[in-house]
């Protein structure tokens, strides 16, 4: 997190807000409880607390705005400024402009107000941007469905930094249920739910993050799964890359997704029944698409499966054992992929290497690819 | 004479005029003004860098893909770095 240089914040922790104005894409009382909400987010965690006042000035000042609208900051249009507010201070200090070239809503299509609304909440009470992309404070704008909405950890120690924390809970002791974090590359315990490569690079899935790791190049991105992917859910379970097909295939439950490079294949999601795999098999754990033999991999519970992607159909002999094939990985596999021609089996902290003849060569960290 | 970034053969020339703005209003770059000195590095390739750090992308000083592709992205008008 980061606040503004001084650290300014209100001297003060009761503050009113006033709504100039409102935007003709919602209805007024959505308008009311999407502001109301957003204020909130931020009083559940700290003594901040709100109060809506109907005339004269307000501490913070809502108005929705298109182009030139009365400070120095024009807004832009459509789609690129959505909104900004400004730092704690006298006059224009903690008011909110959001853009009305904008389509705000309560939902999920154009941008949720109250999503916007409670970043922009947090610049009127000190926050600056945060680099964490799992950050609400984060400047890029990515959907999170509001009724799940949880203030993430970073924003929660960036504003306890500036007012401390909410004296109503737990006596203001420090709340023991921390907002969501986001995965750390660098904690040794991090497990994985996916791992796949994509045309020269490594995806390693956690949650609702992936980190893209570069082969050329020790750096590693992490992003929002949604930020590439609106249409993937959070928390895949396994992904390969056909090498067969140049598709990569993603599974969640019984659902499966492609890409095409990193562009979403359209007609997905499919049933995992359409690959052939028996009615059995509900969820796959890991997949990787074998060089060697020209097949995929799919992991379920203790068993393997390899699939003929040509015929569509499971091998002779399969499921077996996973520990018959891949000595040393244990009962489950977390992930998998393949690089080099070296098959990578991931299994909670560990992550195992095998050679092509599948002969364990190397057990290392799971975070291995994360440049740590 | 500032050397600008090296262009990507596919960089278009709006991409340098989005970059820009962008970086003029999100990290601070100046026009320098007077004489130009001779820099090492332009400050636009500096600041192509510090966005990418911020954004914690491949920092490589380049307009590539995915630096263009941030820049495109909607996001909130306060800028990342203090002014």
């Amino acid at each position: 997190y980061s606040t503004f240089q001084g650290n300014i914040k209100w001297p003060k922790t009761s503050l009113t807000y006033r709504i100039e104005n409102y935007t003709p894409d919602m209805a007024v009382q959505d308008v009311d409880r999407a502001l109301e909400r957003a204020l909130q987010v931020w009083a559940k965690v700290t003594p901040l607390r709100f109060t809506r006042i109907y005339s004269g000035t307000a501490d913070i000042m809502i108005s929705f705005g298109a182009g030139v609208h009365g400070d120095y900051y024009p807004f832009d249009g459509p789609d690129g400024t959505l909104a900004h507010a400004f730092a704690p201070s006298e006059g224009i200090g903690g008011d909110a402009h959001f853009d009305e070239d904008e389509t705000f809503t309560s939902g999920s299509m154009g941008y949720n107000l109250f999503l916007v609304a409670a970043h922009e909440f947090g610049h009127s009470l000190g926050l600056s941007h945060s680099t964490d992309p799992g950050a609400l404070m984060f400047p890029v704008y990515s959907y999170v469905d509001p009724d799940t909405f949880s203030l993430p950890q970073d924003d929660i120690k960036g504003i306890q930094f500036l007012y401390g924390p909410n004296p109503d809970v737990d006596g203001g002791n420090p709340d023991p249920n921390p907002g969501p974090t986001t995965p750390n590359a660098c904690d040794p315990r991090l497990s994985l739910d996916a791992a796949t490569t994509l045309r020269g690079e490594k995806i390693l899935f956690k949650g609702s993050f992936f980190w893209r790791s570069f082969s050329q190049s020790s750096q590693v991105e992490q992003h929002r799964i949604k930020y590439f992917w609106p249409e993937l859910p959070d928390n895949i379970d396994a992904a390969y890359e056909s090498l067969e097909s140049d598709r990569v295939y993603l599974f969640k439950g019984n659902q499966v997704w492609a890409l095409f490079g990193y562009d979403i294949v359209q007609g997905y999601p499919k049933s995992i029944t359409t690959l052939g795999l028996p009615r059995s098999v509900t969820k796959i754990d890991a997949a990787v698409y074998d060089e060697q033999s020209r097949k995929a991999l799919f992991f379920t519970g203790n068993q393997i499966y390899s699939y003929d992607e040509a015929t569509r159909k499971v091998d002779q002999g399969f499921p077996k054992s996973i520990k018959d094939v891949f000595p040393g990985i244990g009962n489950k596999v977390d992930a998998a992929l393949q690089d080099r021609g070296f098959t990578y089996l991931f299994n909670g902290q560990y992550m195992m290497e095998y050679s092509y003849t599948r002969r364990a060569l190397r057990v290392l960290y799971t975070n291995y690819f994360l440049g740590c | 004479a500032c050397s600008l970034p090296i262009a990507l053969p596919s960089t278009a020339k709006n991409d340098e005029e989005v970059a820009e703005a962008y970086l003029k209003r999100f990290f601070n770059l100046t026009t320098p003004e007077g004489p130009i000195q001779r820099r090492r590095i332009s400050p636009m390739t500096e600041k192509v860098r510090e966005m990418q750090r911020f954004f914690g992308l491949k920092v490589t000083g380049t307009l590539d893909s995915d630096t263009m592709q941030m820049m495109n992205k909607p996001r909130c008008g306060v800028p990342d770095v203090a002014q």
